[in-house]
């Protein structure tokens, strides 16, 4: 047990209970900014958890941040973790920060497919999807970036069950997508929704299911860009940007694509670094300089999200 | 615990459009247990695809058979995944 944020190691990878238990010690030591929401079941019974930082108020303007519900993708919730803390540590010494959270409420879900994690703990390292059982087939799980009512069922997802991508029976028939859904929906006010994976370096905006442009591509392409900027300072890390569509490929059913359709605008998708010969195996030692790098991007979105109300 | 003993993961240059038709191809055919990390979308963009060693050998004749060329991105997966795990041991510890 991880008996106080401080001796948290933060450069290494958890398990999901590790993860749950520095949640609640981390919402103890910051309990005037940050509390701890259970948002619903996961299919296999385990709670989500999402952090939510807040100085007050009602429903305030809000940003959003889910990561890892690619669960293989293991740099993305050691990163959600490490930036959590980097949130309540610079909240009130970082005056852009305190300023935001002085508006707006950041809602972080940092283990999105739990079960998913889980698997890749104990049983099978790769595992990407949930863990839903697929009615007539052996195989298990639907790929939950699939799964949004958003173009669902259209091209770029399978509808073969044992498929790494398969969309799933109906739109957010994954109830790890359906807890998501539910507490965006039941909120109203969330002016941003960003999704963290990782692998390839891209920061993109929608849309997946479609190559058309979204109506506010320029101004989504230039935050972007700008975005990117200040993440490559740091260590040179290259990304690109671009919709789903246009640089990485057509995907449908994601989860930024329902989001910017149910009128948040500011909706993004990072792919962290995670490439080269390592995949999906990301050695710990890069995490806190992925997480470093990752926050200069969200920073600045979220500062532009802050200052371009709507 | 699923092993990946053998298991490869293999980065295409995709150069033409024959080539990328060739891997969707590849991409569709369920028998191979192929878990595409990249998948063939786009000449401007790499191919990665985890392999089980048991189809490495036909999938590897399949990309020379069509003049696909293609580098071992990681050479046996197990190997990387078992470093991963001693090190989470440590840590741990």
């Amino acid at each position: 047990r991880e008996h106080s944020t401080r001796s948290f190691n933060f450069g290494a990878y958890h398990r999901l209970e590790t993860i749950y238990s520095w949640m609640d010690t981390f919402v103890a030591q910051h309990s005037n900014l940050v509390t701890k929401l259970d948002i619903g079941r996961s299919y296999e019974n385990r709670p989500m958890y999402v952090l939510k930082f807040s100085t007050g108020g009602t429903k305030r303007p809000a940003i959003w941040i889910d990561l890892g519900i690619h669960s293989r993708e293991w740099v993305s919730q050691a990163t959600g973790v490490w930036t959590a803390n980097k949130i309540a540590t610079d909240y009130g010494t970082d005056a852009s920060l305190t300023s935001l959270l002085n508006t707006m409420d950041i809602y972080m879900l940092i283990v999105a497919n739990p079960d998913g994690y889980v698997v890749t703990h104990t049983n099978n390292r790769m595992w990407r999807k949930t863990r839903s059982k697929n009615s007539g087939y052996a195989c298990l799980g639907v790929d939950p970036n699939r799964n949004w009512n958003a173009g669902f069922g259209g091209p770029g997802a399978s509808s073969y069950p044992c498929s790494e991508s398969y969309h799933g029976p109906s739109a957010h028939s994954e109830i790890e997508v359906k807890n998501m859904v539910n507490l965006i929906q039941s909120h109203g006010n969330f002016k941003s929704f960003i999704s963290v994976h990782s692998y390839s370096q891209l920061l993109m905006y929608p849309y997946g299911y479609t190559c058309r442009g979204a109506p506010h591509q320029a101004e989504l392409d230039s935050v972007a860009k700008a975005a990117v900027q200040k993440l490559s300072s740091l260590y040179g890390t290259s990304y690109k940007v671009g919709s789903i569509c246009n640089i990485i490929y057509q995907a449908s059913g994601g989860s930024i694509d329902w989001s910017y359709d149910a009128g948040i605008k500011y909706s993004f998708a990072f792919e962290l670094r995670d490439t080269g010969r390592y995949g999906f195996i990301l050695p710990a030692d890069q995490i806190i300089p992925t997480a470093s790098e990752t926050w200069l991007a969200l920073k600045h979105i979220m500062e532009y999200v802050r200052d371009h109300p709507y | 615990e699923k092993s990946f003993t053998g298991d490869q993961v293999v980065r295409v240059d995709v150069q033409s459009e024959e080539q990328l038709k060739l891997l969707q191809v590849l991409e569709s055919e369920e028998k191979w247990n192929l878990d595409f990390w990249l998948h063939p979308v786009s000449t401007e963009l790499p191919v990665d695809v985890l392999v089980p060693h048991t189809h490495l050998a036909a999938v590897k004749e399949y990309l020379q058979a069509h003049n696909i060329p293609f580098t071992v991105m990681i050479d046996n997966l197990q190997e990387l995944l078992d470093q991963e795990k001693a090190e989470m041991k440590e840590n741990h510890l």
